[in-house]
Protein backbone atom coordinates (compact mmCIF):
# COMPACT_ATOMS: atom_id res chain seq x y z
CA UNK A 1 0.00 0.00 0.00
CA UNK A 2 1.07 3.57 -0.55
CA UNK A 3 -0.11 7.26 0.62
CA UNK A 4 0.27 10.71 0.39
CA UNK A 5 -1.09 13.84 2.47
CA UNK A 6 -0.80 17.28 2.03
CA UNK A 7 -1.35 20.80 3.11
CA UNK A 8 -1.22 23.47 0.64
CA UNK A 9 0.54 27.20 0.64
CA UNK A 10 -4.12 28.09 0.63
CA UNK A 11 -4.20 26.11 3.57
CA UNK A 12 -5.50 22.96 2.18
CA UNK A 13 -5.45 19.37 2.98
CA UNK A 14 -5.30 16.52 1.00
CA UNK A 15 -5.19 12.76 1.47
CA UNK A 16 -4.35 9.72 -1.41
CA UNK A 17 -4.06 6.00 -0.84
CA UNK A 18 -3.15 3.38 -3.11
CA UNK A 19 -2.76 -0.66 -3.26
CA UNK A 20 -2.67 -3.94 -4.40
CA UNK A 21 -4.31 -5.28 -1.34
CA UNK A 22 -2.54 -8.24 0.11
CA UNK A 23 -0.28 -11.33 -1.27
CA UNK A 24 -2.66 -14.61 -1.71
CA UNK A 25 -6.10 -12.62 -0.46
CA UNK A 26 -8.87 -14.07 -1.31
CA UNK A 27 -10.53 -12.80 -5.05
CA UNK A 28 -12.64 -9.34 -3.71
CA UNK A 29 -11.56 -8.93 -0.62
CA UNK A 30 -11.45 -5.62 -0.25
CA UNK A 31 -9.10 -3.62 2.41
CA UNK A 32 -9.27 -0.45 4.48
CA UNK A 33 -7.59 1.72 1.02
CA UNK A 34 -10.74 2.74 -0.72
CA UNK A 35 -12.62 2.79 2.30
CA UNK A 36 -13.14 6.42 3.13
CA UNK A 37 -12.76 6.84 6.35
CA UNK A 38 -11.00 3.86 6.70
CA UNK A 39 -7.83 4.22 4.98
CA UNK A 40 -8.07 7.75 3.15
CA UNK A 41 -9.47 11.18 5.13
CA UNK A 42 -9.02 14.46 4.88
CA UNK A 43 -10.60 17.81 6.31
CA UNK A 44 -9.68 20.89 6.65
CA UNK A 45 -10.87 21.59 10.03
CA UNK A 46 -8.39 18.81 11.16
CA UNK A 47 -5.98 16.59 9.40
CA UNK A 48 -4.93 14.74 6.76
CA UNK A 49 -5.09 10.58 6.95
CA UNK A 50 -3.50 8.04 5.03
CA UNK A 51 -2.90 4.50 6.48
CA UNK A 52 -1.42 1.33 5.65
CA UNK A 53 -1.48 -2.03 7.26
CA UNK A 54 -3.63 -5.27 8.04
CA UNK A 55 -7.01 -3.28 6.00
CA UNK A 56 -9.65 -5.23 7.83
CA UNK A 57 -8.53 -3.80 11.55
CA UNK A 58 -8.53 -0.59 9.98
CA UNK A 59 -11.83 -0.72 8.61
CA UNK A 60 -13.30 -1.48 11.98
CA UNK A 61 -11.76 0.79 13.93
CA UNK A 62 -12.57 3.59 10.92
CA UNK A 63 -8.69 4.42 11.86
CA UNK A 64 -8.29 7.67 9.72
CA UNK A 65 -11.70 9.54 10.43
CA UNK A 66 -10.94 8.38 14.07
CA UNK A 67 -7.77 10.41 14.19
CA UNK A 68 -9.83 13.63 12.82
CA UNK A 69 -12.54 12.71 15.65
CA UNK A 70 -9.92 12.52 18.19
CA UNK A 71 -8.72 16.01 17.51
CA UNK A 72 -12.02 17.46 16.47
CA UNK A 73 -14.19 16.56 19.38
CA UNK A 74 -11.49 15.63 22.52
CA UNK A 75 -8.91 18.62 21.58
CA UNK A 76 -6.14 16.20 21.21
CA UNK A 77 -3.18 17.17 19.36
CA UNK A 78 -2.03 15.30 15.94
CA UNK A 79 0.69 13.28 17.66
CA UNK A 80 -1.72 11.93 20.66
CA UNK A 81 -4.28 11.38 18.31
CA UNK A 82 -2.65 9.13 15.66
CA UNK A 83 -0.57 7.44 18.19
CA UNK A 84 -3.97 6.64 19.95
CA UNK A 85 -5.09 5.23 16.70
CA UNK A 86 -2.48 3.20 15.96
CA UNK A 87 -0.67 2.38 19.16
CA UNK A 88 -3.52 1.97 21.24
CA UNK A 89 -6.84 1.22 19.01
CA UNK A 90 -5.75 -0.64 15.97
CA UNK A 91 -2.84 -2.66 18.28
CA UNK A 92 -5.40 -3.82 20.54
CA UNK A 93 -7.58 -5.66 17.86
CA UNK A 94 -4.36 -7.60 16.57
CA UNK A 95 -3.56 -4.95 13.69
CA UNK A 96 -0.95 -4.32 12.45
CA UNK A 97 0.64 -1.19 10.27
CA UNK A 98 0.90 2.26 10.29
CA UNK A 99 -0.61 5.97 8.73
CA UNK A 100 0.81 9.25 7.96
CA UNK A 101 -1.17 12.61 8.66
CA UNK A 102 -0.86 16.20 8.84
CA UNK A 103 -2.88 19.15 10.13
CA UNK A 104 -4.30 22.10 9.46
CA UNK A 105 -0.95 23.52 11.03
CA UNK A 106 1.18 21.88 9.35
CA UNK A 107 2.01 19.27 12.27
CA UNK A 108 3.17 15.51 10.87
CA UNK A 109 2.60 12.22 12.50
CA UNK A 110 4.20 8.86 11.01
CA UNK A 111 3.42 6.32 13.54
CA UNK A 112 3.56 2.42 13.01
CA UNK A 113 3.18 -0.26 15.08
CA UNK A 114 4.92 -2.40 12.75
CA UNK A 115 8.75 -3.55 12.24
CA UNK A 116 9.05 -0.77 9.66
CA UNK A 117 7.54 1.44 7.48
CA UNK A 118 8.55 3.51 4.36
CA UNK A 119 7.76 6.75 5.03
CA UNK A 120 9.20 10.46 3.80
CA UNK A 121 8.19 14.01 4.70
CA UNK A 122 9.13 17.38 3.14
CA UNK A 123 8.47 20.77 4.11
CA UNK A 124 9.11 23.46 1.46
CA UNK A 125 12.23 24.78 1.39
CA UNK A 126 14.14 21.92 3.74
CA UNK A 127 15.52 19.34 2.62
CA UNK A 128 13.21 15.55 2.61
CA UNK A 129 13.11 13.30 5.34
CA UNK A 130 13.25 9.47 4.58
CA UNK A 131 13.08 6.39 7.12
CA UNK A 132 12.55 2.54 6.59
CA UNK A 133 13.43 1.48 10.21
CA UNK A 134 12.13 2.80 13.56
CA UNK B 1 1.33 27.55 8.52
CA UNK B 2 3.91 25.57 6.55
CA UNK B 3 3.18 23.83 3.38
CA UNK B 4 4.31 19.51 3.35
CA UNK B 5 4.30 16.35 1.53
CA UNK B 6 4.18 13.29 3.80
CA UNK B 7 4.22 9.67 1.96
CA UNK B 8 4.08 6.61 2.71
CA UNK B 9 5.43 3.26 0.94
CA UNK B 10 3.50 1.05 3.65
CA UNK B 11 4.64 -1.29 6.60
CA UNK B 12 5.25 -4.35 7.83
CA UNK B 13 8.34 -6.74 8.63
CA UNK B 14 11.43 -4.27 7.97
CA UNK B 15 14.46 -5.08 9.42
CA UNK B 16 18.15 -3.98 8.83
CA UNK B 17 19.10 -7.42 9.16
CA UNK B 18 16.68 -8.73 6.39
CA UNK B 19 17.05 -5.80 3.79
CA UNK B 20 20.45 -5.95 1.40
CA UNK B 21 22.23 -2.14 1.25
CA UNK B 22 21.43 -1.86 -2.31
CA UNK B 23 17.99 -2.48 -2.17
CA UNK B 24 17.47 -0.72 0.92
CA UNK B 25 19.00 2.23 -1.26
CA UNK B 26 16.85 1.92 -3.91
CA UNK B 27 13.81 2.43 -1.95
CA UNK B 28 15.37 5.34 0.09
CA UNK B 29 15.99 6.88 -3.32
CA UNK B 30 12.32 6.17 -4.41
CA UNK B 31 11.21 7.77 -1.63
CA UNK B 32 12.85 10.76 -1.45
CA UNK B 33 12.45 11.58 -5.25
CA UNK B 34 8.64 11.19 -4.71
CA UNK B 35 8.85 13.48 -1.61
CA UNK B 36 11.10 16.29 -3.59
CA UNK B 37 8.46 16.13 -6.12
CA UNK B 38 5.43 16.55 -4.21
CA UNK B 39 7.81 19.33 -2.47
CA UNK B 40 7.83 21.25 -6.01
CA UNK B 41 4.11 21.06 -6.66
CA UNK B 42 3.29 22.56 -3.14
CA UNK B 43 6.53 25.11 -3.93
CA UNK B 44 4.82 26.03 -7.40
CA UNK B 45 1.53 27.11 -5.47
CA UNK B 46 0.08 23.70 -6.88
CA UNK B 47 -3.02 22.65 -4.26
CA UNK B 48 -2.85 19.40 -2.15
CA UNK B 49 -4.78 17.50 -4.71
CA UNK B 50 -2.41 17.89 -6.98
CA UNK B 51 0.66 16.90 -4.70
CA UNK B 52 -0.99 14.02 -2.97
CA UNK B 53 -2.35 12.23 -6.62
CA UNK B 54 1.09 12.77 -8.15
CA UNK B 55 2.81 11.35 -5.43
CA UNK B 56 0.91 8.58 -5.42
CA UNK B 57 1.40 7.98 -9.08
CA UNK B 58 4.83 7.91 -8.50
CA UNK B 59 4.66 5.37 -5.99
CA UNK B 60 2.28 3.63 -8.43
CA UNK B 61 4.99 3.08 -11.22
CA UNK B 62 7.38 1.82 -8.84
CA UNK B 63 7.76 -1.68 -8.51
CA UNK B 64 8.98 -1.42 -5.23
CA UNK B 65 5.83 -1.00 -3.73
CA UNK B 66 2.60 -2.62 -3.87
CA UNK B 67 0.21 -0.38 -5.38
CA UNK B 68 0.36 -0.39 -9.42
CA UNK B 69 3.33 -1.61 -10.91
CA UNK B 70 4.33 -4.04 -8.09
CA UNK B 71 1.36 -4.98 -6.68
CA UNK B 72 0.87 -8.34 -4.93
CA UNK B 73 -0.88 -11.29 -6.43
CA UNK B 74 -3.95 -12.66 -5.30
CA UNK B 75 -4.36 -16.01 -4.31
CA UNK B 76 -5.85 -16.93 -7.74
CA UNK B 77 -2.94 -15.46 -9.37
CA UNK B 78 -4.53 -12.20 -10.72
CA UNK B 79 -4.19 -8.05 -9.18
CA UNK B 80 -6.67 -6.54 -7.80
CA UNK B 81 -6.10 -2.45 -7.15
CA UNK B 82 -8.01 0.01 -4.79
CA UNK B 83 -7.57 4.05 -4.31
CA UNK B 84 -9.40 6.65 -3.08
CA UNK B 85 -8.82 10.05 -2.64
CA UNK B 86 -10.18 13.34 -0.25
CA UNK B 87 -9.82 16.73 -0.86
CA UNK B 88 -10.40 18.45 2.97
CA UNK B 89 -11.46 21.43 1.90
CA UNK B 90 -14.72 20.01 0.31
CA UNK B 91 -14.77 16.61 1.50
CA UNK B 92 -15.55 15.98 -1.66
CA UNK B 93 -14.12 12.41 -2.16
CA UNK B 94 -13.18 9.36 -4.99
CA UNK B 95 -12.31 5.56 -4.94
CA UNK B 96 -12.20 2.35 -7.30
CA UNK B 97 -11.96 -0.77 -6.24
CA UNK B 98 -11.27 -4.08 -7.65
CA UNK B 99 -9.45 -2.99 -10.62
CA UNK B 100 -6.51 -4.49 -12.77
CA UNK B 101 -6.73 -2.62 -16.31
CA UNK B 102 -6.27 0.67 -14.86
CA UNK B 103 -2.68 1.83 -15.15
CA UNK B 104 -2.65 4.48 -12.48
CA UNK B 105 -5.81 3.85 -10.16
CA UNK B 106 -5.50 6.88 -8.33
CA UNK B 107 -5.79 8.85 -11.14
CA UNK B 108 -9.52 7.13 -11.24
CA UNK B 109 -9.80 7.88 -7.92
CA UNK B 110 -9.40 11.13 -8.88
CA UNK B 111 -11.65 10.69 -11.75
CA UNK B 112 -14.31 10.16 -9.79
CA UNK B 113 -14.19 12.59 -7.50
CA UNK B 114 -14.14 15.14 -9.98
CA UNK B 115 -16.34 14.11 -12.68
CA UNK B 116 -19.14 11.89 -11.41
CA UNK B 117 -21.82 12.52 -8.64
CA UNK B 118 -20.59 9.72 -6.85
CA UNK B 119 -17.70 8.50 -4.36
CA UNK B 120 -16.54 4.82 -5.21
CA UNK B 121 -16.95 2.31 -8.00
CA UNK B 122 -16.18 -1.34 -7.98
CA UNK B 123 -14.62 -3.55 -10.41
CA UNK B 124 -16.23 -3.43 -14.67
CA UNK B 125 -18.07 -0.43 -13.43
CA UNK B 126 -14.90 1.71 -12.47
CA UNK B 127 -13.03 0.31 -15.71
CA UNK B 128 -15.81 1.36 -17.88
CA UNK B 129 -16.15 4.67 -16.28
CA UNK B 130 -12.27 5.06 -16.37
CA UNK B 131 -12.38 4.07 -20.15
CA UNK B 132 -15.11 6.35 -20.77
CA UNK B 133 -13.40 9.44 -19.22
CA UNK B 134 -10.06 8.75 -21.23
CA UNK B 135 -7.86 6.85 -18.77
CA UNK B 136 -4.34 5.03 -19.79
CA UNK B 137 -5.67 0.88 -19.43
CA UNK B 138 -3.18 -1.47 -19.87
CA UNK B 139 -3.57 -5.72 -19.32
CA UNK B 140 -3.49 -7.21 -16.28
CA UNK B 141 0.00 -8.48 -16.71
CA UNK B 142 1.58 -4.87 -16.85
CA UNK B 143 1.50 -4.86 -12.74
CA UNK B 144 3.48 -8.17 -12.51
CA UNK B 145 6.58 -8.83 -11.32
CA UNK B 146 8.50 -11.87 -10.74
CA UNK B 147 9.37 -10.92 -7.25
CA UNK B 148 5.56 -10.72 -6.42
CA UNK B 149 4.92 -13.97 -7.91
CA UNK B 150 7.38 -15.89 -6.10
CA UNK B 151 6.40 -14.19 -2.80
CA UNK B 152 2.64 -15.40 -4.07
CA UNK B 153 4.03 -19.29 -4.79
CA UNK B 154 6.35 -18.97 -1.30
CA UNK B 155 2.86 -17.88 0.77
CA UNK B 156 0.83 -20.86 -1.14
CA UNK B 157 3.55 -23.11 -0.31
CA UNK B 158 3.34 -22.24 3.28
CA UNK B 159 0.08 -23.08 5.12
CA UNK B 160 -1.91 -20.61 2.01
CA UNK B 161 -1.00 -17.82 4.72
CA UNK B 162 -2.49 -13.76 3.54
CA UNK B 163 0.86 -11.97 4.03
CA UNK B 164 1.26 -8.15 3.84
CA UNK B 165 2.87 -6.44 1.60
CA UNK B 166 6.38 -6.21 3.15
CA UNK B 167 6.01 -9.27 4.87
CA UNK B 168 6.29 -10.87 1.40
CA UNK B 169 9.40 -9.72 0.98
CA UNK B 170 11.57 -10.70 3.78
CA UNK B 171 9.95 -14.13 3.21
CA UNK B 172 11.45 -14.32 -0.14
CA UNK B 173 14.89 -12.64 1.06
CA UNK B 174 15.30 -15.64 3.72
CA UNK B 175 13.85 -18.41 2.38
CA UNK B 176 12.21 -19.58 5.29
CA UNK B 177 8.53 -20.39 5.96
CA UNK B 178 5.72 -17.13 5.65
CA UNK B 179 6.24 -14.84 8.94
CA UNK B 180 3.59 -15.21 11.50
CA UNK B 181 1.78 -11.82 10.00
CA UNK B 182 1.11 -11.44 13.97
CA UNK B 183 4.88 -10.79 14.80
CA UNK B 184 5.67 -7.52 15.80
CA UNK B 185 8.54 -5.89 16.83
CA UNK B 186 6.93 -2.73 18.03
Amino acid sequence: TVGAVALDAAGNLAAATSTGGMTNKRAGRVGDSPIIGAGCYANNRTVAVSCTGTGEVFMRTVAAYDVSALMEYANLPLSQAADKVVMEKVLALGGSGGLIAVDHQGNIALPFNSEGMYRGYGYVGKEAVVGIYR
Amino acid sequence: MKPVIVIHGGAGALSRTAMDSEKEQRYRAALQAIVTRGQEILAANGSALDAVTEAVRLLEECPLFNAGKGAVFTHRGTHELDASIMDGRSLDAGAIAGVNHIRNPILAARTVLERSPHVMFTAEGAETFAREQGLEMVEPDFFSTDERYQQLLKAQAGNDKILLDHDGERQTQQGADPLDPDRKFG
